[in-house]
């Protein structure tokens, strides 16, 4: 919260868009200021109506360098944009750095997640240290399309303004928290000696030669990838990662998406009554590639490029109760599968679960 | 992955956790440059209380970590105190 708690008298708030920057169209800039604030106004009583040629509480502008009030912009990247606290006068208003790349998507800075935030700040809220939170003081892109406005903004505008008048109150996504006990994962894979935890958007990177594991946007790394990523395997060999989703794969080559990608799974030899992976694993020392689907698997010959004939079978009969398996990896010769917050150690070896531990074993808890 | 920030020599890397410190963290600007030393205390409350913030780790130090996230584009209103 901004200190002294400074909120609008008002529910019923006037804005206005001052001028627009060359770099979008017209109408994109507007399409951007209206899904901005209908973030807000989706979870709180607010609501925003637009006005000419006169005062509003919310004045949008494209700014340039010393603009007249005491914060000049600093050029291309470092502060984006800043606004005021609710308040007469320039309270409220939202000001952009005109020399920033704005965008309608992932390249530059998208204007609408830009504009959120900014638009927090116009309605009380402060900075949050949330690192998932809209109002986290830096800059990360989603993609428009996915975005949901976290839990822990809508705690801190409803705690200003009070719940929507809506019979269903919103929700958001929280921030995984690596050493929650009640954390499960999407999809697991290893990357270059790392093992990478995707959850939801995000992706809990652990680096063997850190104790601490960071946690990043999956979008930082790969704008082009959707949140939810369902299953993933590292192609040692070929130095190759398969991401998947529904009935969608990408290839990651290095650490880059490669051209041509998402494809479908079908391409990989799956029958059309597959309609999403769930984990997968790849046996590096017998180019044997394993993809759990359901209480079924079914197992891919890397160098044959295709499925191997006899499958699918029962997960059950050839890797023990482990249940539906959520994510799964291979690592010094042990595969893990997760299900739930529980993480079995199997050997492929000796054909048997050899321990049983919580999901969140590597994160130094 | 992003490649850290290419090593910066020192007098640009403290001109740098300043800046930032004075815009977003309220140091004030000081006029006594024997201040300017590293060791200043107040510019170290202030690095802690920023690394505290982001969830680094907290050592009062400009390290690499803390440095890739004041290089980081953001949002210009400071994250402690009012903006009027």
């Amino acid at each position: 919260f901004t200190p002294g708690n400074p909120k609008w008298k008002t529910n019923h708030l006037t804005y206005r868009i001052l001028n627009y920057t060359p770099k979008m169209r017209q109408a994109d800039v507007e399409a951007a200021v209206q899904k901005a604030l209908q973030v807000w106004s989706n979870v709180t009583p607010l609501t925003f109506q637009k006005v000419e040629d006169k005062e509003a509480d919310i004045m949008i502008s494209f700014a340039y360098r010393d603009h007249r009030d005491n914060s000049p912009f600093d050029g291309p990247n470092g502060q984006l944009a800043h606004a005021f606290q609710p308040g007469e006068g320039i309270g409220g208003d939202v000001h952009l750095d005109e020399e920033e790349a704005w965008t309608t998507g992932g390249r530059g800075f998208n204007l609408f997640i830009v504009l959120a935030h900014e638009l927090g700040h116009s309605l009380g809220l402060s900075h949050s240290s949330d690192p998932g939170a809209l109002m986290y003081p830096s800059y990360s892109y989603t993609d428009p399309k996915e975005f949901l406005l976290p839990q822990d903004d809508i705690d801190g505008i409803q705690a200003i303004y009070g719940q929507s008048a809506t019979a269903v109150q919103p929700t958001g996504p929280t921030t995984p928290q690596a050493c929650d006990p009640q954390l499960t994962f999407d999809a697991i894979t290893t990357l270059r000696g790392e093992i990478i935890f995707f959850k939801g958007r995000y992706m809990l990177r652990k680096h063997p030669a850190r104790a601490e594991t960071e946690l990043s946007f999956i979008s930082l790394f790969w704008p082009r990838l959707p949140s939810k990523i369902q299953a993933a395997y590292e192609n040692v060999e070929r130095d190759e990662v398969l991401l998947f989703k529904e009935d969608k794969y990408w290839l990651l080559r290095g650490y880059d998406i490669a051209p041509g990608y998402p494809k479908p799974i079908y391409h990989l030899g799956f029958p059309k009554t597959v309609k999403r992976v769930n984990a997968a694993y790849s046996d590096e020392s017998t180019g044997k590639t394993y993809f759990f689907v359901a209480d079924r698997y079914w197992r891919y010959d890397e160098n044959k490029r295709s499925m191997d004939y006899g499958y699918p079978r029962k997960i059950v009969s050839d890797f023990g109760r482990i249940g539906r398996v959520d994510a799964a990896f291979q690592k010094d010769g042990y595969v893990y599968f997760f299900h739930g917050q529980t993480q079995f150690q199997f050997d492929p070896a000796a054909k048997r679960i050899v321990g049983q531990m919580k999901s969140i074993s590597w994160f130094n808890c | 992955f992003p490649v850290a920030p290419a090593a910066q020599d020192e007098s640009k890397t403290l001109q740098l956790v300043e800046s930032y410190l004075q815009k977003f963290y309220g140091l004030q600007r000081g006029h006594h440059p024997h201040l300017r030393r590293k060791g200043d205390s107040r510019l170290v409350e202030k690095l802690r209380e920023m690394q505290a913030f982001f969830g680094l780790q907290v050592t009062g130090k400009p390290d690499l970590d803390t440095l890739e996230m004041m290089e980081k584009p953001r949002c210009g209103v400071p994250d402690v105190g009012q903006y009027m």
